[in-house]
């Protein structure tokens, strides 16, 4: 069966993207003693077929982008979703005045992927 | 609407972040009141900065060699220091950490108690020819004084040393890990009493346990708890 690809910018492809979370902007600044905001980043685009190495797709998604380019609209293409993350520190005031540091895991989205 | 997702949010994050609700939003009246961060939490902050970038065991403190992911500095709410109910020359200051901050799932790896002095200055000759000292006692509390027996009868001693008087504060470190671990139950946290005994019966003596500057309202004695703990839900293994 014959299959149409639209051509994909780079843009358009899944990887990770800028994402500076600013905490003043969620108006956590006046609890939150450091950092002032972190580079989260996220992860968008397409997992488009042939999934190439790049993209590090899972044998499933590699598969699934396959059957996807056959039927489309019955099957969704794999999901750009992050693959590794890192942890950030928090310094923080709790109710009861004490400072805290705090160390929290999967707050950046360093690597993404095709699952 | 938008809003109420935005706080549904707000709570399942602050929920991750071990907190019932948003902190009270008083961080510049604290920092007002001189309620600093502790330069060694400032300093393993930025350590933990650098060593999650290089990629280092996240649920390890290494500044004190223990397994977690929470420090807290806990404050001390024994109040001031005062005049001893039990002898003329010394004074006594009760120390009291509340470690119901601790979430129960939190499990506590280390509780360092840190207890600085601050001594009115002494002039460096004197200091030498005498050198000057005084016995330290720290006591845990075991039973409410409100129930009518005499205070000494409710304490038991964990610590009694001489630390001698120097120009600048001096500083005691005790671990008190079990002790703190047990706080953490329902009414079982009476704090302690710090006792400092001037042993000499120099008049002038205990003027040396007044504080460097009244006026600067600091208090002759600071007491800190560094409380490290382990969420395990918030630590998963590198090799899972």
């Amino acid at each position: 069966r014959s299959t149409f690809h639209a051509p994909l910018t780079p843009s358009s492809v899944c990887r990770a993207r800028r994402l500076y979370v600013d905490f003043r902007d969620v108006g956590w600044h006046d609890w939150i003693i450091a950092p002032q905001g972190y580079m989260a980043n996220y992860c968008h685009g397409e997992c488009p077929f042939p999934l190439s190495e790049s993209l590090n797709g899972t044998n499933h998604a590699i598969l699934q982008t396959l059957v996807h380019s056959l039927d489309p609209v019955g099957t969704p293409q794999p999901c750009c979703v992050p693959i590794r993350l890192s942890p950030v520190s928090m310094l923080y005031y709790d109710n009861n005045d004490n400072v805290v540091l705090r160390h929290y895991q999967d707050m950046v989205v360093d690597e993404c992927g095709c699952r | 609407s938008p809003a109420e997702e935005m706080k549904s949010q707000e709570r399942l994050f602050l929920s991750a972040l071990g907190l019932s609700e948003r902190p009270r939003p008083a961080a510049a009246a604290r920092q007002a009141a001189g309620r600093r961060v502790p330069s060694a939490l400032w300093r393993m902050f930025r350590r933990s900065d650098g060593a999650e970038a290089g990629g280092s065991e996240p649920c390890t403190v290494n500044e004190y060699g223990v397994r977690g992911n929470i420090i807290r500095f806990v404050q001390d709410q024994g109040g001031s220091a005062g005049p001893s109910s039990s002898c003329d020359s010394c004074l006594e200051k009760q120390l009291f950490f509340n470690m119901s901050v601790l979430q129960p799932v939190e499990l506590l790896s280390l509780a360092q108690l840190e207890v600085t002095f601050h001594w009115k200055p002494l002039r460096p000759a004197e200091l030498l020819q005498n050198q000057r000292s005084v016995s330290v006692s720290l006591y845990r509390v075991i039973r409410s004084t409100l129930r009518g027996a005499s205070p000494q009868a409710n304490r038991r001693p964990l610590l009694s040393q001489t630390v001698k008087l120097q120009p600048g504060p001096t500083s005691l470190k005790m671990d008190l890990t079990a002790l703190a671990e047990g706080w953490r139950k329902p009414g079982r946290n009476y704090g302690l009493v710090l006792e400092l005994l001037a042993p000499s019966a120099d008049p002038s003596y205990s003027a040396n346990l007044l504080p460097v500057d009244p006026t600067l309202a600091l208090p002759l004695v600071r007491a800190s708890l560094v409380a490290v703990s382990l969420n395990p839900h918030q630590c998963r293994s590198r090799q899972r």
